[in-house]
């Protein structure tokens, strides 16, 4: 059996109104140490991977080594209109169950319950090799959302130039040229932070379309932290209610490839 | 703007 009770219930509903315009289906991964996921979208340029630890949750139990859940998005989306922002909930399934059964709560005055069915989905899994970043920046999650939105207005694909002292996204579209430069900025008070850190300046391009369906998970923590390497995917990663300890959705984007 | 490559050819079978 699979049961685990999370009191913050509105942790799960950012997750999966973060993913649910990338992928339409998905495997959710239980075992001892948690719940993974990790899916490609559809036409595998991106690559979702969820981790959430067992420190997550209020109460864990999987009884076996591993459960595989089969979530259509749509349906989870719509289950999680139910669960209130306050809502606890707690996620239930039968070893050979064929449901996965969600249960929202407010204190004992309100308790709604919905049984998903479970659906069998193939799925590839990609190794992702643990990578040390030439660039890691430090973002607040509003402004990152900002940065890729307003430049959106501009063109498809946008230019992540990371140098020492700061990093540039500029955008080149048909009306015109435009660029933001972010400084390095470890001394404001938290939520205006920006810590960029470079072994070496990278400059890659990357589609605009999908770094904004990426911001979709901007409510799921102050910051975001996105890593470069030259020639090999973007990593856009946010932390559990920012902290790592707790697991972290991630985002991986192939790059444009210049001709 | 480039190719859009494929997140596949960066991320192989473990």
């Amino acid at each position: 059996m699979f049961e685990a009770v999370l009191s913050n219930g509105s942790t799960l509903k950012k997750i999966f109104e973060g993913i649910k315009d990338l992928c339409t289906d998905v495997n959710f991964d239980v075992s001892s140490e948690g719940i993974k996921l990790q899916a490609m979208d559809s036409s595998h340029v991106s690559l979702v991977s969820l981790e959430l630890h067992t420190d997550v949750f209020e109460q864990f139990r999987c009884d076996r080594d591993s459960m595989t859940l089969g979530l259509n998005m749509k349906s989870v989306t719509q289950i999680f209109k139910i669960c209130g922002n306050d809502d606890s909930v707690t996620m239930r399934a039968e070893d050979e169950g064929e449901t996965l059964e969600f249960t929202f709560e407010k204190g004992e005055d309100r308790v709604s319950t919905f049984e998903l069915k479970l659906m069998d989905i193939d799925s590839e899994h990609l190794g992702i090799p643990d990578t040390e970043y030439q660039c890691n920046v430090k973002l607040p999650c509003s402004e990152y959302q900002r940065i890729c939105r307003d430049m959106a207005g501009f063109g498809d694909n946008m230019t992540i130039d990371c140098q020492k002292g700061g990093v540039t996204f500029s955008v080149d579209g048909e009306v015109g040229k435009g660029k933001i430069f972010l400084k390095h900025q470890p001394n404001v008070e938290e939520k205006h932070k920006v810590i960029v850190t470079v072994k070496e300046g990278v400059e890659l391009d990357f589609a605009l379309r999908y770094l904004n369906n990426f911001a979709k998970a901007a409510p799921l923590s102050d910051h975001v932290q996105l890593g470069l390497n030259s020639d090999t995917p973007l990593s856009v990663r946010f932390d559990i209610e920012d902290k790592a300890t707790l697991g972290s959705l991630k985002f991986f984007l192939a790059p444009k490839i210049k001709e | 703007g480039g190719t859009q490559a494929s997140i596949m050819s960066f991320f192989g079978k473990p």
